[in-house]
């Protein structure tokens, strides 16, 4: 009784009493699915040496795999209505997300809210949103490739050589211009971005996806500035979309998972175009 | 022309890696925003141009040759919708709201519009007052400190059946009626 939900005829969200997102329900298939914002302390490498560079503008090179958590209990708030249904969430001083269900929408919607990321403790960071789900992958994911072809990649693995990885977090991570995924037999989940994103999948079930950072140091590729903007006389805020599609990963039913995607991802990076006209006219001269 | 140019080099100046991923100059990105902005709101004189010409064609007032056209419009773009700030909006007593989906089918879109208050209504053009509802601007975006807003919610309502490369517009504008503000779920509290 204690548990939350929010959602509409096709898809439904459920919170844990920490105020996670704990569960989803979709297309009849039902899964534990996580999500959550954590991050990644930036390398401060030796930029005399090429293999040893800081993390800076052109590599993301995180000092170990190890994730930091920004918060185990975020603060909600919930508002419900005939149109919508979502979920405030306050990760910290700096991380914030807002989770939408719009009737009718088989997608959910994460609007996420990161910075200015403190810098105080003299560390870099790299701030990701990651989602788990109880979906059997097998190192198995998907990115797009410019929103048209989805690109399997397998994790620690290069389709033409023999790889041998010694950044593990970095070395799986792809350019996501528009979707990412992943699936096993029964489920399938898939993040589509408002923008163009790095993402991997470190772990079956699996899938992040980086909104934001904050560095201290220069890679010594040439840009001879470290990625520390401070618009404003703080670090810069950034806020963006995620659209969360799962259900069964089934090709045999009418629209298959994939159709849906498809469709979302069209309408969400081809937008209506939206115009504002103050006027002096009644209704009726207007019609 | 000048202005699709000008927007034309702009889009080939962003195909760099640069302004793509973030691989530049702190001053050489606010060239690029700069760039952006200008060609935006060019561009934007020619969307308004040619808005005022399908709303004219639209008009059943006849053209009259010389004569000013009977009705006409600002079609403004408000660039920070996606942080919740908007002047027509917040400030406006009534506005119109056109949408222009340049996808080739039907589609369906939730507009968010941040008001300052709860007492709007919309109609669409066949006289329907469409449903609405509320939400309250989340709290840390309320708070950011380089945020110039007035509104404290956003206007939910849903622009269905917008035609392929074609436009819907909705009038909006402030009742005397008593509207209820959002509140949350007490049952979540």
């Amino acid at each position: 009784s204690s548990l939350i939900d929010i959602g509409n005829e096709f898809i439904r969200l459920t919170f844990d009493t920490n105020g996670f997102l704990a569960n989803v329900e979709s297309d009849g298939v039902s899964r534990i699915v996580s999500q959550e914002f954590l991050y990644y302390e930036a390398a401060i490498g030796d930029n005399r040496e090429f293999a040893n560079r800081s993390s800076g503008a052109y590599i993301f090179r995180p000092k170990a795999d190890r994730v930091r958590t920004v918060t185990v209990a975020p603060e909600i708030t919930v508002y419900r209505g005939d149109l919508v249904e979502e979920v405030h969430q306050k990760f910290n001083d700096w991380i914030s997300q807002v989770i939408r269900v719009y009737k009718g929408q088989r997608y959910a919607e994460f609007e996420w809210l990161v910075g200015p990321i403190p810098i105080e403790d003299g560390v870099g960071k790299e701030i990701i949103t990651r989602f788990n789900a109880d979906i059997k992958s097998e190192g198995i994911f998907y990115t797009d490739s410019n929103g048209r072809e989805m690109i399997k990649r397998l994790k620690d693995h290069r389709d033409t050589w023999r790889v041998k990885l010694l950044e593990h977090t970095a070395g799986n991570y792809y350019p996501v211009t528009t979707k990412i995924a992943l699936e096993d037999e029964h489920a399938r989940l898939a993040i589509l971005t408002d923008r163009a994103q790095g993402g991997s999948s470190l772990a079956d079930g699996s899938l992040e996806l980086m909104v934001h950072r904050r560095l201290l140091h220069d890679d010594a590729f040439g840009v001879d500035e470290s990625l520390n903007e401070t618009a404003y006389g703080q670090g810069l805020v950034a806020r963006g979309k995620h659209y969360l599609i799962f259900g069964s990963s089934q090709l045999d039913q009418s629209p298959t998972l994939q159709a849906v995607e498809r469709f979302t991802q069209l309408e969400k990076t081809v937008a209506p175009w939206t115009f504002l006209s103050p006027t002096n006219y009644s209704y009726t001269q207007w019609r | 022309l000048p202005h699709l140019g000008f927007m034309r080099e702009t889009m080939g100046v962003m195909q760099h890696h640069d302004a793509v991923t973030g691989t530049e100059k702190q001053k050489v990105a606010y060239d690029y925003a700069r760039h952006l902005s200008v060609a935006m709101r060019a561009c934007s004189a020619n969307a308004r141009s040619v808005l005022n010409v399908l709303v004219e064609g639209d008009s059943p007032r006849p053209k009259r040759y010389g004569a000013p056209r009977p009705f006409k419009f600002e079609f403004k773009t408000c660039s920070l919708l996606n942080i919740s700030s908007c002047d027509v909006s917040e400030q406006s007593e009534r506005f119109v709201l056109t949408l222009y989906n340049p996808l080739g089918h039907t589609t369906d879109e939730y507009v968010r519009l941040p008001v300052p208050d709860v007492n709007y209504v919309v109609k669409d053009y066949k006289d329907v007052v469409l449903d609405i509802q509320y939400v309250p601007v989340a709290e840390p975006v309320q708070n950011l400190t380089f945020r110039e807003s007035q509104a404290k919610y956003e206007l939910i309502f849903l622009a269905s059946e917008l035609p392929a490369f074609g436009y819907k517009s909705y009038y909006i504008t402030k009742s005397n009626g008593h509207h209820m503000k959002p509140v949350p779920d007490p049952e979540n509290m």
